[in-house]
């Protein structure tokens, strides 16, 4: 396999994707699962998730084309260019263009769109050609059956050299792994991810799994993530409740989501919405404040405040945590206000903070919010 | 002017003028070369049929030859292999 010099991809895990022209050969049903099946192919492999969008700028913009179409890269009528994709990046990164001239298909009778497909998207991943003839990434054209397919070891360690393996990540340090799936229940230096109130219950992420706890603490046990919000999949980087809205927003990378109750609104929109600078990528925390109507968004050591009553971000933020928070140590992974205390979560320790008092009036073990 | 190409066997013009296209779109170092510089670079052409050959895992000679143009047709992503 190669990758691109340089090597560029997605500094993110779970990535959009628009199509924005359908072909004339096929029908559109047709074209949205090929596509669909031409990207799980990938994330059958590695830690990456594909959200389909239908406004609005996507990471993967995905369209067929005739001729030149813009791109200094003209198409050329049938056989010859089937397609051609662009390295991860802002802009044209990314994007795929599929010739329109071209006879598409879901069998064998033409081009199998999943096959092209699937080729192309590993360009939009950052995988150049392979020269091993059994590759999908081999340049030349080579029908393969969509059902039951299975990525070919070449792309496999290509597209793992660049995002790591299933489950574990490339970007998590390789220590010791869970053996399951779930959490550590008692791990005493368990951390959560993002912590919410949503109705009567409280949400606590971890990587792929979440707790549920309601008021009082009966037995609790961890759930996945992707049974109650499959969007998210995974490691949910903050999440927050305003009650009064019946509404709560979950975090991931420069995207969000609303949700009422557990059933989510819609396709994922961009953080920026929030008023935040561009060069914000991803929330750390969130808490919504009940009385202020406020909402605190935590990023590295500085936090922001959003009125949500003119749904705007306050002026003159952001201001230094360490200024605001004293007492509470460490990079902020989660915080949830709790009957008028603000709990942070940072690593295996939970800060109670009196915003009267204007101090952190106790710690304990995160791990004690789900019974340990 | 006739291309003054290296090539084993004899080669249809139309097969030679599929190769240049063929190799300046997908072993070019650079972007799509103008037609008025196709006739000064045969050396370069050479070089390119063995960048494109040794890919293939054909027999590399830097010559036009019948297998290599026959890959050449086959229907392909329109990525350069060269991952410039």
């Amino acid at each position: 396999y190669h990758v691109f010099p340089g090597e560029p991809k997605w500094q993110k895990s779970t990535l959009t994707y628009r199509i924005t022209k359908y072909t004339t050969s096929l029908s559109a049903q047709d074209v949205d699962r090929a596509v669909e099946l031409g990207l799980k192919a990938w994330s059958a492999a590695a830690p990456l998730n594909f959200v389909k969008t239908t406004q609005g700028e996507a990471d993967i913009m995905i369209s067929f084309e005739s001729g030149d179409h813009g791109d200094s890269y003209p198409f050329d009528g049938p056989r010859g260019t089937l397609a051609h994709a662009f390295a991860p990046g802002e802009g044209l990164g990314g994007d795929t263009h599929f010739d329109n001239a071209e006879r598409w298909t879901t069998g064998k009778n033409g081009f199998n769109l999943f096959t092209v497909a699937a080729h192309e998207f590993g360009h939009a991943l950052g995988l150049g050609h392979s020269s091993d003839p059994s590759a999908l990434m081999y340049p030349t054209y080579r029908y393969q059956h969509p059902v039951g397919f299975q990525l070919p070891q070449d792309d496999v360690k290509g597209i793992q050299a660049l995002y790591g393996t299933k489950g574990t990540g490339k970007e998590k340090p390789a220590g010791p792994q869970q053996p399951s799936n779930n959490p550590d229940q008692c791990d005493p230096n368990l951390s959560f991810d993002a912590v919410t109130v949503l109705g009567n219950e409280l949400l606590l992420f971890k990587e792929r799994s979440f707790w549920r706890r309601h008021a009082q603490l009966a037995n609790i046990w961890p759930s996945p993530i992707a049974s109650s919000f499959p969007q998210l999949m995974s490691n949910v980087d903050a999440a927050y409740e305003v009650a009064e809205r019946g509404t709560a927003y979950f975090f991931k990378g420069p995207h969000y989501w609303t949700t009422r109750g557990l059933q989510t609104q819609g396709l994922p929109r961009t953080i920026y919405d929030f008023g935040f600078p561009r060069h914000v990528q991803k929330i750390d925390a969130a808490v919504h404040l009940k009385n202020s109507r406020k909402t605190l968004f935590f990023v590295g050591d500085d936090y922001y405040s959003y009125d949500e009553t003119r749904r705007a971000m306050e002026d003159d933020y952001p201001k230094s945590i360490d200024d605001e928070f004293p007492g509470v140590e460490g990079n902020i992974d989660a915080a949830v206000e709790v009957n008028g205390f603000i709990y942070f979560f940072s690593g295996p320790k939970a800060y109670k903070y009196d915003t009267e008092k204007e101090d952190v009036v106790n710690i304990v073990k995160s791990s004690s919010w789900i019974g340990c | 002017a006739p291309l003054r190409f290296t090539w084993s066997q004899p080669i249809d013009w139309k097969d030679i003028y599929t190769a240049k296209q063929y190799l300046d779109k997908y072993y070019s170092d650079r972007g799509p070369v103008r037609v008025a510089e196709m006739v000064a670079d045969d050396v370069s052409m050479s070089r390119k049929i063995r960048k494109m050959q040794k890919f293939y895992g054909l027999q590399v000679t830097g010559k036009l030859d019948q297998s290599t143009l026959a890959v050449m047709k086959k229907p392909r992503c329109g990525m350069p292999d060269l991952a410039n």
